[in-house]
C-alpha cells in the first residue's frame, strides 16, 4: 500500500459525507446504497465513522460530473478516466468526483458504482495507488464478483488511522506472491496450450510480456466462475475447460461459459452422492481417460464412452505410486503427469508408473 | 488480457495515448521540448519505466503491446506517482 505524499489525513474520525447530486443510471436508493457500502467497508476495519447529511457543507461532498467541472481535472468521456477524490482536507479536501460520462451500474457490467467508490474513498481518507494487484486501491478497475478490502488495504488504512475497535480484528485477502515458496495451488489446468494455475480469487500463468508470471482474477476471463476453484482440467479435443466447486462443475469454450452450467458432478460423471467435491483431476489426451482425485482415492471416467470405469475408485497408491495420499492439483504436459501437493510437485511417468522428477510447485514461474 | 497478443507496431494514436497517460498519471511534463529530449535522456522513457514497474511488467521503456494494453484499461484518475 501507498500512503498518500505527505501523509494526509482527518484529525477528527468521526466525519460526514453529503451526495450532492445523483447518477440518471441507477434509482437514487441504488446509490445511497452502493455509496453507504463503500463507507461501511473502511469503517469497519478503522477507527473512522460517517454520517450522511442531506444539507450544507461535508467532510466528504459526492457528485457525477462530466468533462472540465473546474477543479484542473477534467474527465475525458467514456472509458479511461472514471473518477477521481482528493486526499484529506478542508473544502475540496476529500471530494469524489464520478465521470457522468460512464454507465454506473450495481451489477457486473461497467462499471460498478460500489466497487469505485470504495476505491476513491481510499484517497479521501488518505491512501494512494497500491500496486497489489488484489487491493481495492489497486488503480484499474477490475470486478471480481465481490468487494472486499485486502489485508493491503487493511493495512493502509490502519497505518493512518490505527486498528479498529472490534475485538476481533479484521483481516482481508492476501494476493498470492508467485515466487512465494509457500505457494501452494487450488486447481491447474492446461488451456490452448498454456498453463493456468488458480489460487483463491486468482490465476496466474507464464507470459512473455511479464517479468514474472502473470497474476490477475479470474474474473477477468470468466466473470461468473465462483472464487477458490477445487479441480479443473481440459478436454483439448473439445476445446473445453471444466472447473469444479463442491458438488458442481462449469465447462467453458475460450472465455465463453457453456449454456446449461452449472451442472451436478453426480447427473454428469456418476459419482456416488458421499463424493462431496473434487480435489483435482487431469484428462489423458492419449487415451481418453480422465482421472479424478478425491481425498486418498482416484476415479477413472471415460470421456469417449462417458461413463465412469469400473473397479474403480481404486486408491491412488494403486495407479500412481509415490505421490502420497493427497492431491491438490494435476495437469498433463508432453505425456507426463504433473502433481502438486503442497509446495511439492511430481513429474509422474503414466506409462512406467515411477515418479521421475520432484520440484517446488512454483518451479514454473522463472523464479 | 486476451491471449498473449504479437507485439504490434505502434501506431500513431498510441503515442499519443502514451504521451496523455504519462502526463496524467507520472508526472510527464508536456513542455518538454523536442530538442531537450535529444540532449537529455528522454523524459518519456524514464516514466515509462516507472510506468512499467508500478504494474509490474518488463521495464523496457518502449510501449509494447503489453503496456499499452494495460494504459488503455479504464482506472481512477488519481495519478500513481505523488504530484
Amino acid at each position: 500500500f501507498v500512503l498518500t505524499q505527505g501523509s494526509p489525513r482527518w484529525e477528527d474520525t468521526h466525519l460526514t459525507y453529503r451526495i450532492e447530486n445523483y447518477t440518471p443510471d441507477l434509482s437514487r436508493a441504488a446509490v445511497d446504497h452502493a455509496i453507504e457500502k463503500a463507507f461501511q467497508l473502511w469503517s469497519s476495519v478503522s477507527p473512522l465513522t460517517f454520517t450522511k447529511v442531506s444539507e450544507s457543507q461535508a467532510d466528504i461532498m459526492i457528485s457525477f460530473v462530466r468533462g472540465d467541472h473546474r477543479d484542473n481535472s477534467p474527465f475525458d468521456g467514456p472509458g479511461g478516466n472514471l473518477a477521481h477524490a482528493f486526499q484529506p482536507g478542508p473544502h475540496i479536501g476529500g471530494d469524489i468526483h464520478f465521470d457522468e460520462d460512464e454507465r454506473w451500474t450495481n451489477n457486473f457490467r461497467d462499471y460498478n458504482l460500489y466497487r469505485v467508490a470504495a476505491h476513491e474513498l481510499g484517497h479521501s481518507l488518505g491512501l494512494a495507488h497500491s500496486t497489489d494487484i488484489g487491493a481495492l486501491m489497486y488503480p484499474n478497475y477490475i470486478f471480481s464478483g465481490d468487494v472486499q478490502l485486502s489485508q493491503d488495504d487493511i493495512s493502509g488504512i490502519q497505518a493512518i488511522y490505527g486498528p479498529s475497535q472490534n475485538p476481533t480484528q479484521p483481516i482481508g485477502p492476501q494476493t498470492p506472491q508467485v515466487c512465494d515458496s509457500k505457494l501452494t495451488f487450488d486447481a491447474i489446468t492446461t488451456i490452448r496450450g498454456e498453463l493456468m494455475f488458480f489460487k483463491d480469487r486468482f490465476y496466474m500463468r507464464t507470459n512473455p510480456f511479464y517479468p514474472e508470471a502473470e497474476l490477475n482474477f479470474i474474473s477477468v476471463f470468466w466473470p461468473h466462475l465462483p472464487n477458490g476453484l477445487q479441480a479443473a482440467y481440459e478436454v483439448a479435443d473439445r476445446d473445453e475447460v471444466r472447473f469444479f466447486k463442491g458438488n458442481k462443475y462449469w465447462a467453458v469454450k475460450g472465455q465463453d461459459v457453456l449454456y446449461g452450467y452449472p451442472k451436478y458432478i453426480y447427473r454428469s460423471f456418476g459419482f456416488p452422492r458421499t463424493v462431496k467435491n473434487i480435489d483435482a483431476a487431469v484428462s489423458d489426451e492419449d487415451t481418453g481417460k480422465t482421472y479424478f482425485f478425491v481425498a486418498n482415492k482416484c476415479w477413472r471416467y471415460d470421456e469417449y464412452k462417458q461413463s465412469m470405469d469400473a473397479g474403480y475408485p481404486k486408491m491412488i497408491a494403486e495407479d500412481f505410486p509415490g505421490i502420497g495420499s493427497k492431491v491438490d492439483a494435476v495437469f498433463q504436459k508432453d505425456g507426463f503427469f504433473y502433481f502438486f501437493h503442497g509446495k511439492r510437485q511430481y513429474k509422474f511417468d503414466t506409462k512406467t508408473k515411477r515418479i521421475l522428477t520432484l520440484q517446488k510447485a512454483n518451479s514454473w514461474f522463472n523464479c | 488480457h486476451s491471449f498473449p497478443a504479437a507485439t504490434s507496431e505502434t501506431q500513431e494514436q498510441d503515442v499519443e495515448t502514451v504521451q496523455k497517460y504519462l502526463e496524467n498519471y507520472y508526472n510527464l511534463k508536456n513542455d518538454a521540448k523536442q530538442v531537450e529530449r535529444q540532449r537529455n535522456n528522454d523524459p518519456v522513457v524514464e516514466k515509462l519505466k516507472q510506468m512499467q514497474k508500478f504494474f509490474g511488467l518488463k521495464v523496457t521503456g518502449k510501449p509494447d503491446a503489453e503496456t499499452l494494453n494495460v494504459m488503455k484499461q479504464p482506472r481512477c484518475g488519481v495519478p500513481d506517482m505523488a504530484q
